[in-house]
C-alpha cells in the first residue's frame, strides 16, 4: 500500500482518519532517507 | 464446560465492540458539543459587533488544513477548473480536519483530553440532550475507557 | 460460573443496545445541526483562531474547502511527499491562512 486514500468535504467525519496519514507521512523512513541524500550531495536550492 | 467456554468467548466479543462504540459516541458527544460551542461564540461575537465579520477573514466548516513549516517548498498543479490539486511538498506535513481545530480552539470544554473545570462542565452538560449527561460527566473524569453502563 | 456468565452477557447486550440507540440518535442531531441554516451561517472559523491552534510562528496553515466526497490521496514518504485532491462535484478552494 503506497498511498492512502480519505474522503474530505464532510463535517465531523471519523478525526482518526487522518491520524494514520499524519503517521504515515511523519514515519523516520523517508527523511532518513532524506538526511542520506541531503548529506551526500547537497540539492540545489529550488527556484520558486 | 464448553458453554461457559462460548460465553466467556461471546463476553469477551461484546466487551470490545462496547467499547469501540463507547469512543464512537464520545466522539460524536465532543462533535456537537463543539460545533453548539462555536455558533453560541460566533452568534455573541456578531451580536456585540453589530455585524457579521468581514467574509475573507472567516473559514466556514467543513474545512480541512494541512499545516507545514514555512522552509517547505510546495509545488502546486491545479486543473483548469480546480477539480483537481496535486501538491508535491519537500518536507513533511501535517493534515487535520474542522473538529480537531474546534477542539484545540477549546470548544469541546476540554472533555477530548478529560481536563474540564466545573464551569465547562456545566456549559457542556447544558449543549446536550438529557440521555447524555451521564456520559459527559463521565468523560468529564477522563476518557472513559471500562465499560460504562448509564443506570438510565 | 455458567449463571454468572450468562447475566453479565445479557447486561452486555443491554448495554450495547442502548449504545447504538445513543450513537444513530447522536448521529441524527448532529446532521440536524450542522444542516440547520442558521447553523451553518454562524459555523465558521476565523483566521485567528487558526493562528491560535496552531501556534508555532514556522508553520504554515493552508486551508482546503471541498465539496462533498472529494477524494485525497496521499502517498507514502518513500515516493515524496505528494498529496493530489480530485473532487465530482465542483470546484475545490484552497488558501493559506494569512499572517498576522
Amino acid at each position: 500500500r503506497s498511498r492512502m486514500l480519505v474522503s474530505i468535504g464532510e463535517s465531523f467525519g471519523h478525526s482518526s482518519r487522518f491520524q494514520k496519514i499524519n503517521q504515515m507521512v511523519n514515519s523516520s523512513e523517508r527523511s532518513f532517507k532524506r538526511t542520506l541524500d541531503m548529506g551526500s550531495i547537497p540539492k540545489p536550492l529550488k527556484r520558486l | 464446560a464448553q458453554e461457559c467456554q462460548n460465553l466467556e468467548v461471546e463476553r469477551q466479543r461484546r466487551l470490545e465492540r462496547i467499547k469501540q462504540k463507547q469512543s464512537q459516541l464520545q466522539e460524536l458527544i465532543l462533535q456537537q458539543i463543539a460545533f453548539k460551542n462555536l455558533v453560541q461564540r460566533n452568534r455573541q461575537a456578531e451580536q456585540q459587533a453589530n455585524r457579521p465579520p468581514p467574509p475573507n477573514s472567516i473559514i466556514h466548516l467543513p474545512f480541512i488544513i494541512v499545516n507545514t513549516s514555512k522552509k517547505t517548498v510546495i509545488d502546486c498543479s491545479i486543473s483548469n477548473d480546480k477539480f483537481e490539486y496535486l501538491f508535491n511538498f519537500d518536507n513533511m506535513f501535517e493534515i487535520h480536519d474542522d473538529i480537531e481545530v474546534l477542539k484545540r480552539m477549546g470548544m469541546a470544554c476540554g472533555l477530548e483530553v478529560g481536563k474540564c473545570s466545573a464551569e465547562d462542565l456545566k456549559v457542556a452538560r447544558n449543549l446536550v440532550p438529557k440521555a447524555l449527561e451521564p456520559y459527559v460527566i463521565e468523560m468529564a473524569k477522563g476518557p472513559i475507557s471500562n465499560v460504562y453502563i448509564t443506570g438510565g | 460460573r455458567h449463571k454468572e456468565l450468562q447475566s453479565e452477557v445479557y447486561d452486555l447486550t443491554e448495554a450495547e443496545e442502548q449504545l447504538d440507540d445513543l450513537i444513530s440518535k447522536c448521529n441524527l442531531q448532529l446532521r440536524l445541526l450542522t444542516e440547520d441554516p442558521q447553523n451553518k451561517k454562524l459555523g465558521y472559523v476565523r483566521c485567528q483562531d487558526l493562528r491560535k491552534s496552531f501556534d508555532s510562528p514556522d508553520q504554515l496553515v493552508m486551508v482546503i474547502r471541498a465539496p462533498p466526497e472529494t477524494q485525497m490521496q496521499v502517498s507514502e514518504p518513500s515516493e515524496g511527499y505528494k498529496v493530489s485532491l480530485k473532487s465530482m462535484h465542483g470546484p475545490i478552494d484552497v488558501f493559506l491562512c494569512p499572517d498576522d
